[in-house]
């Protein structure tokens, strides 16, 4: 079970590392950035992880919402891992609209592993197809979840956030799939 | 079979992306680190991805086997992937002695997905231990071979280096193992 191992290896070899990091580097940011720091809500302090149920993953979240835009990096984290000196271990922060114009600071991504679902998907050799893939979205998502809850290293520092694609045709799915999770916190 | 998954993951998120730009790297290092260009082998000009059967992975290369030095890294490739923006991708550069005391450079790393199985093998809840780690690197190898063989945009740009673990009580068993690699290109 494909999804099984890559849940185990985004925790192990990524959420691990950085999420126990991730509260000091929005502190530096916001040093660095004083005007963005209104725009940090309480809750806004954690990892967002977006799964897609269909795998469809964007390289720039702004392409898939208007009333997203990418604001700046986190600072970079850099480990000596496996051979790699200093490999850089980064987020990107993003500014997300509500339908008032009211604007949030998050830092946001995609689960990376899912390109790897996608992608194989796509190869024959790989060994599965397209129908199996939303059932292995959804194991990836069911099993992180698990991981995660029982992980104190990662306890509060993410939200996990299932993205149904069955509303794709509203321009604003995205913004406000986020907006919600993020006024959930307030 | 995790190894399996890990080793699509490792071409389709990793290998497919950075060894069609390796060639350029190493030219832009040459340029930038003048006096090391003689240490460049013609066949050194590849990625050498280190598989030790056991998974016992190192961080930094030197704590293996001292005939092995740090050199510098690869220039910086910055890629937007899955909403982090420019995110990097680099490799590090060793300086590995032969017993004639003759260096040579080479862009080597462990393969990462190792980690990975070495994690899940020590977590209870990951689902597999100790007897079947062995069984993955191998089926993680064959994979990975077998991927890479067949891909246009990674051919003659790597070397697959299974490191058996028999004569870890050697002191300069990873040297030699890289060096054999190195001088059969030559
Ligand atoms: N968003 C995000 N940012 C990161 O910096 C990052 N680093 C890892 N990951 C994801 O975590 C998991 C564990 O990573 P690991 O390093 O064991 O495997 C990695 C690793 O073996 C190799 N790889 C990827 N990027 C690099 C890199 N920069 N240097 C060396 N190896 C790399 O290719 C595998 C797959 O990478 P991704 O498919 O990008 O997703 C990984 C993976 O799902 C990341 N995800």
């Amino acid at each position: 079970n494909v999804a099984h191992g890559l849940a185990w290896s985004f925790y192990l070899g990524y959420l691990r590392l950085v999420l126990p990091r991730l509260e000091d580097s929005i502190t530096a940011f916001c040093a660095t950035h004083q005007s963005s720091t209104s725009f940090w809500g309480r809750g806004n302090r954690k990892l967002l992880i977006l799964i897609p149920l269909n795998a469809n993953i964007s390289h720039k979240l702004e392409d898939e919402d208007d009333s997203i835009r990418f604001y700046d990096n986190l600072p970079n984290n850099e480990i000596d891992r496996a051979g790699v000196r200093g490999r850089v271990y980064k987020h990107s922060v993003y500014r997300v609209q509500d339908e008032d114009g009211k604007g949030y600071n998050c830092a946001v991504e995609y689960a990376t592993p899912l390109l790897t679902l996608y992608n194989m998907s796509q190869e024959s050799r790989a060994g599965f197809g397209e129908p199996e893939r939303r059932q292995q979205v959804l194991l990836f998502y069911t099993t992180l979840q698990d991981i995660l809850e029982n992980s104190l290293e990662c306890r509060n520092r993410y939200k996990l956030i299932l993205l149904n694609d069955e509303h794709e045709d509203d321009p604003h799915f995205l913004s406000k799939a986020i907006l919600r999770h993020l006024q959930q916190q307030e």
